[in-house]
């Protein structure tokens, strides 16, 4: 199974289009494994992007280079996915 | 039974396959199970048919989970389900909906891409269909219908979450959708439900001019939204896709609204940006509840402006 160790979401706002087009520009860096939950599109609506631990650092930097404020969504994705699978093995033990 | 069935927790692919069997087996009278088709990996694509008779009546179809990471979509799809056949007789607008027309629910529309979130990654989106020369699995099958097809708002790289794949319908679970509506023909609505992000869309994404029926699917839009918030205040935006969210393009309901079908809505259901595809399962629930106000407002509309 995936493991999502470290993964961050963050949530990027983008004021113009010059800044819209910048974060289109870290989309295209395969290497980095972005994975938008909700991709670049109007300005001033919210782009939340899960970033694997190892881009982190690169991602922020990229960000702060260019003037894109963001904010952290989800602190550490594995976590909340310990949650649910918890919640959901709990309810399976409960009904057998 | 569905009267023990928790509804408060998400399910794996088999449980909401047999929850679909016993909702059947209680309600013969109301509720089949057709299957439409097989998906690439050979699962069966299962639609919940719920009518009180006729032949081949004027429809209305909702989906859920084409998007297999969207989780509380399907799980709200099962609440939907079971909602049906307990307010059928019961709840004076849903009884004449079923008295006249007939829904048609998919409530894992994307069984492939779900199984994976289950057993390998939690954060799948796409099908599971190999592209010849790439390494990389799998389509949107949001980006992969017949209607401005190929065009900006969808990736022509297999390795990014909006590949549009190499063909309009090159998708079995889109392709099987398509051939079920075009051979039914007489589809008035059709939603399907997405998360996150708490928006109530109509066509168009691929193309900014607006749809012909643009003022009747936004005033539609306005009573669904407001009908959804007065149960616990959630606020949707509402609007056509380009304009309230991003250009996309070979999306479901721009071809829908293509074949004629008026009532063409997307939903993205909570939340708006604290746990997004991870909802916790305690916000099922509230979520079903709140949507189904909103399904009922469109379902009822399209009941009494019939075309």
């Amino acid at each position: 199974k995936e493991d999502f160790v470290g993964h961050q979401v963050l949530r990027i706002s983008a004021a113009d289009e010059a800044q819209v087009q910048k974060v289109k520009e870290l989309e295209d860096l395969e290497h980095l494994q972005l994975d938008f939950w909700r991709g670049p599109g109007q300005p001033g609506s919210p782009i939340d992007v899960r970033v694997p631990f190892p881009s982190i650092q690169a991602v922020k930097a990229f960000l702060e280079a260019h003037g894109l404020g963001y904010t952290i969504m989800i602190e550490d994705v594995q976590s909340l996915l310990d949650e649910e699978q918890e919640q959901m093995f709990a309810f399976q033990a409960r009904s057998r | 039974s569905t009267d023990t069935f928790n509804y408060a927790t998400y399910h794996t692919l088999e449980e909401i396959y047999s929850f679909m069997d016993m909702l059947v087996a209680e309600h013969p009278q109301l509720v089949s199970k057709l299957q439409i088709g097989n998906t690439y990996e050979g699962r069966p694509i299962y639609v919940l048919k719920f009518s009180t008779g006729g032949n081949n009546r004027p429809a209305i179809w909702i989906d859920t989970g084409i998007h297999s990471r969207e989780w509380v979509t399907q799980a709200s799809g099962v609440w939907f389900a079971k909602k049906i056949t307990q307010d059928y007789g019961q709840d004076f607008t849903l009884t004449a909906i079923l008295d006249s027309m007939d829904i048609f629910l998919e409530i894992v529309t994307n069984p492939d891409g779900f199984a994976f979130t289950h057993s390998k990654n939690r954060m799948w989106r796409k099908t599971r269909s190999l592209t010849p020369g790439s390494s990389c699995v799998g389509v949107d099958p949001n980006r992969n219908w017949d209607a401005g097809f190929g065009m900006a708002g969808a990736s022509s790289n297999p390795c990014t979450d909006t590949y549009r794949g190499k063909f309009a319908n090159s998708e079995v679970e889109v392709k099987s959708i398509v051939d079920f509506v075009k051979s039914h023909g007489n589809i008035k609505a059709f939603i399907s439900i997405h998360s996150y992000s708490q928006l109530l869309l109509y066509p168009y994404g691929y193309k900014a001019e607006p749809a012909p029926d643009r003022d009747e699917l936004d005033q539609l839009a306005k009573s669904a939204v407001t009908a959804l918030a007065s149960l616990y205040g959630t606020k949707f935006k509402y609007g056509s896709i380009i304009k309230t969210i991003y250009q996309a393009s070979g999306s479901t309901i721009d071809w829908t609204y293509s074949q004629g079908i008026k009532y063409s809505y997307t939903f993205e259901l909570r939340d708006t940006g604290r746990y997004g595809f991870l909802l916790p399962a305690s916000q099922i629930v509230p979520t079903a509840q709140e949507t189904w106000l909103a399904l009922r407002t469109i379902m009822e509309y399209t009941l009494n402006h019939p075309y």
